[in-house]
């Protein structure tokens, strides 16, 4: 994986080779967990980095919308530096000392396959919606935490389309089923893109989150973090409040399980290219969004919960 | 393969909240087919939207009608998505050469 190219955009099949190569490298650090099958029956790869048994665990998740391709690249990124930095880095080693890290690179494989091969702009699942010619689901609202609610839609050719019930799509129903059997998940972070924001829950209500203050202030460090690096303004806030109503939310159901520290970032595009961000930002984009998320996994273990 | 040729991104900038509602109708109107990349949510945030070529004309005529500022971000959506294709293959071809 030295070889790898960083700095530029891959294929599915190249970041699953990433993934096995990874592994290869790093016996008994780094291991594969396939934690279920994309509608399509696309293994869904998840990176464990663990040094000892029985750890709690913290999560990333990158590509849930297939289309933010800066995102997977960045949890490439992620992942090579988890390795690199391991005994070198020493508020890393202490956090990998605590907790294992689970990253799940390629969220929505079917979507991301379909933006290289058809639709560059496919953001949803690819499942068929029964009575419909549109196909796929919105995998961010699909959640089981104000299900159905504002803030998602009833029409399956929507892009915000919730899906005929909750966990109806496997992508999500797989994270669903690990992070319950897990059981010891600290952290939850789902990477989004783009509009430089750092969220947390609710989006389905404006009612607060019981851990608000703490979380606000949580994330104003992430944010100071990030932007003392290339000085990419972030506002931060709940995601209701930041953005806009959103039901059916991936940190709105991790933060309702009892994962306090549940955030969503949504990345770079800080000029005029949105989604299609050129690669050459893809590094500076990685390099800044660590800092925040080392800011995130150092809080979790400090203040054991 | 989908393609966009002659897609154009919109950069639009709602003074007030009228215009954030007349742009949240604009949205439902599925028939343009219009890919809201940055939604219509507050003054304070840009709306991006992705307008098919068929629906530029009408879309044009919509913001100018209500007055509603706007730039072209993305002037061909096809020419920044062959940009980057252009990216993957020189890299991929690097890679083999290395």
């Amino acid at each position: 994986t030295e070889d790898y190219n960083y700095a530029n955009y891959h294929t599915l099949n190249e970041i699953n080779s990433f993934i096995d190569m990874l592994v290869q490298e790093n016996p008994g650090f780094v291991s594969k967990i396939v934690i279920g099958k994309s509608y399509e029956g696309r293994p869904l790869n998840v990176l464990k980095f663990s040094t000892g048994a029985n750890r709690p665990g913290l999560w990333i998740d990158t590509g849930i919308h297939s289309r933010e391709w800066v995102t997977q690249a960045s949890g490439t990124w992620f992942a090579k530096k988890i390795v690199t930095d391991y005994r070198r880095d020493a508020e890393l080693t202490d956090i990998l000392n605590k907790y294992d890290i689970f990253l799940e690179i390629v969220t929505n494989p079917d979507g991301f396959q379909f933006t290289h091969t058809t639709n560059r702009m496919w953001r949803k699942t690819r499942k068929p919606n029964s009575g419909s010619s549109c196909i796929g689901v919105d995998p961010n609202r699909n959640w089981d935490a104000g299900f159905g609610g504002a803030g998602a839609s009833s029409t399956p050719c929507s892009e915000t389309y919730r899906g005929p019930s909750a966990n109806s799509e496997p992508e999500v129903k797989a994270i669903v089923d690990f992070v319950k059997s897990h059981g010891k998940i600290k952290a939850f972070v789902s990477i989004h893109s783009y509009s430089q924001m750092l969220l947390y829950p609710y989006g389905y209500t404006q009612t607060p989150c019981k851990d608000q203050a703490e979380l606000h202030e949580l994330a104003r460090k992430a944010v100071t973090a990030l932007s003392s690096l290339y000085n990419t303004q972030y506002r931060f806030g709940s995601i209701i409040n930041t953005i806009y109503q959103a039901s059916g939310g991936t940190i709105d159901w991790t933060y309702n399980q009892g994962i306090k520290y549940s955030y969503t970032f949504e990345l770079r595009d800080t000029g005029r290219y949105g989604f299609i961000l050129p690669a050459n930002q893809i590094i500076p984009t990685a390099q800044e969004t660590w800092l925040a998320l080392m800011a995130i996994m150092k809080h979790t273990k400090d203040n054991p919960y | 393969k989908e393609t966009f040729e002659g897609h154009q991104v919109l950069r639009i900038t709602a003074l007030n909240e009228a215009q954030i509602n007349l742009l949240k109708e604009l949205s439902e109107n599925e028939h343009l087919g219009l890919d809201f990349w940055m939604d219509p949510v507050d003054v304070s945030l840009p709306v991006d939207v992705r307008v098919p070529f068929n629906s530029l004309q009408d879309v044009r005529a919509f913001l100018g009608y209500h007055e509603i500022h706007y730039e072209i971000m993305i002037q061909d959506l096809q020419d920044l998505i062959n940009e980057e294709q252009r990216e993957i293959l020189q890299s991929k071809a690097l890679q083999l050469r290395s």
